[in-house]
């Protein structure tokens, strides 16, 4: 198998730079 | 005790590790705002570490899911990954891990001993933007597993949280033409052998 065959990620993202923003002022 | 499992106790350390790494490499190379992160005691040294429970969150169930692939020793790198705008990576945060086939066994000093050698992997973390240059605005990020065998082997091991599925991720996301590659870090232990580089685009 190539070298992609033995890399996972997780299907999700993290939340965005701009989703932490925006909630930032909730912490 | 005689029985414990060392794998368990590697993927412990390892994962407990990890957290405390990825929340700073986010800190160290601005990925995410300075104000959600806090200073906390890790390792006896002050780390930042972010307080936002979403991404806290995220951390922790991606954690969760390498663990077991620790554990059974077939993860081969855990790579944190950080990409532009364009989803194009401009750095990877490389820990390459290599467990002894037969762990001896363990005590509370070869632990600690452990943790010694983890805090001096911390400390690079906290002061390796002095040796990497700028990112661009907008940058994000991913942790991505680097296995042994080929990763559908493996899928069933990662996949311990229903609502947070993994793929297998695409070469191109995860490939860097001609980085530059700088060493950070590297520590043998009973248990651990690890070494910590970063790969940097040279067009950032």
């Amino acid at each position: 198998a190539g070298g992609g065959a033995h890399i996972l990620k997780p299907l999700m993202s993290p939340p965005s730079r701009e989703e932490i923003l925006s909630t930032l002022p909730e912490l | 005790r005689q029985d414990l499992n060392f794998g368990q106790v590697v993927a412990d350390v390892l994962c407990e590790f990890l957290e405390v790494a990825v929340h700073l490499i986010l800190y160290v190379r601005e990925v995410y705002p300075s104000g959600i992160f806090q200073k906390r005691k890790k390792y006896n040294i002050p780390v930042q570490m972010s307080c936002h429970p979403d991404l806290n969150q995220y951390i922790q169930d991606t954690l969760l899911c390498i663990k077991p692939l620790i554990e059974k020793n077939d993860a081969e790198k855990v790579v944190v990954v950080i990409v532009d705008k364009d989803h194009r990576p401009v750095e990877r945060f490389v820990f390459e891990i290599c467990q002894p086939p037969l762990l001896s066994i363990s005590s509370d000093s070869l632990l600690s001993h452990v943790e010694q050698l983890l805090r001096a992997f911390i400390l690079k973390i906290s002061v390796c933007d002095a040796v990497l240059t700028t990112n661009p605005p907008g940058c994000s990020f991913s942790v991505l597993v680097h296995t042994r065998d080929a990763a559908t082997r493996n899928m069933e091991k990662v996949q311990v949280m229903k609502d947070f599925p993994w793929i297998v991720a695409d070469e191109q996301e995860v490939h860097m033409k001609e980085p530059r590659l700088v060493p950070l870090k590297s520590m043998t232990s009973d248990i651990i052998k690890m070494q910590l580089y970063v790969e940097e685009r040279a067009q950032k």
